[in-house]
């Protein structure tokens, strides 16, 4: 999980966007 | 009934392409051929014209809120300057302009940058799709990452297809027109980096999908059973069989007299892997190279261990 932890909070995040 | 549900699922996967993804083929083949009016696209073709394209872009910049409101009209990997409204260490615009005075070397970086902050972007882009995808959110959360990381390049390389012809590709939210002759132009390995996706561009535009078509093919890619790693390789085969139904339906409706269209499209597929892994692998080599070189994390992830 720790290897792709933006890919999940991507995934886990409803709409509101990641800070990139 | 069955055909009414592969027609629903083939609309609903249409209006999510549509929200997420602003630039659409059509909007993308209207400013590549001029029908947009005064609207034309600033083409980039030299150094010249790459800084006065700076200035061009500096003088339209978007208000941080609107942007996030379009979230994007740039469809594709290859948006040069966007890295300018994030204001991160990525961005093109966000750091000095150019001068005379910099070191060579530092513009193809600054490029690459820029179109790092914007890969990335498309990225959140591509996953907000892939979660309207019926039933891609039930599956194992770590086969999710698992299909975003192998699928989202290859959705990105077919994004950029409309963004391109033979002559150049639209960059910056179909702001910019940048030519092929130009990336050509700068120095190895950047060079290297757009010919192969001008070249698969240019024949996968002779399928003349449209953006209901292209919805629906995206989400085919996402769902590849085979993608290695996968923990439940089930469920991803039976949604990706409805899709590729609702695909095959889609396109006897949509290009009655195109023949075995689905065929051609379903060995893109392959074509598409072979440029990603040239791909994965010159990122690799410019990360060995160039000494300058930070690598978006998000980017970082997706293509660690990747091929």
């Amino acid at each position: 999980k720790e290897k792709h932890k933006i890919l999940h909070q991507l995934l886990q995040n409803s709409t509101s966007p990641v800070d990139l | 009934p069955e055909a009414a549900d592969l027609r629903a699922l083939a609309r609903h996967l249409y209006e999510a392409y549509l929200k997420y993804f602003p630039l659409t083929k059509a909007k993308a083949r209207a400013i590549l051929s001029g029908k947009t009016g005064d609207n034309m696209p600033f083409v980039i073709h030299d150094m010249k014209s790459l800084m006065e394209g700076e200035q061009f872009i500096n003088c339209k910049q978007v208000p941080i809120q609107e942007l996030q409101h379009q979230t994007s009209t740039l469809t594709a990997g290859l948006g040069g300057f966007a890295g300018a409204h994030s204001g991160s260490e990525y961005g093109f615009l966000g750091m000095s302009s150019i001068s005379g005075e910099e070191p060579p070397d530092t513009l193809e970086l600054r490029f690459f940058h820029s179109c790092q902050s914007r890969s990335a972007e498309a990225v959140r882009e591509v996953t907000e799709f892939a979660k309207s995808i019926p039933g891609f959110s039930d599956l194992d959360l770590n086969d999710q990452v698992t299909l975003l990381k192998y699928g989202v390049i290859e959705v990105l390389i077919i994004m950029m297809s409309p963004l391109m012809n033979k002559d150049g590709t639209l960059i910056s939210y179909g702001q910019i027109f940048m030519t092929r002759e130009f990336l050509k132009s700068l120095r190895k390995p950047f060079s290297q980096m757009m010919e192969p996706k001008f070249e698969f561009s240019v024949k996968f535009n002779t399928l003349e999908l449209d953006d209901s078509d292209m919805a629906l093919f995206l989400a085919v890619i996402i769902l590849s059973g085979d993608r290695p790693g996968l923990l439940n390789v089930k469920p991803i085969e039976q949604l990706q069989e409805t899709v590729l139904h609702s695909l095959e339906l889609q396109l006897k409706l949509n290009h009655p007299v195109s023949l075995q269209l689905f065929a051609k499209l379903l060995q893109k597929m392959t074509d598409l892997r072979q440029i990603v892994t040239d791909h994965v692998h010159l990122i690799q080599l410019l990360k060995k190279t160039e000494v300058d070189m930070c690598l978006h994390p998000l980017l970082q992830e997706i293509m660690k261990d990747l091929y």
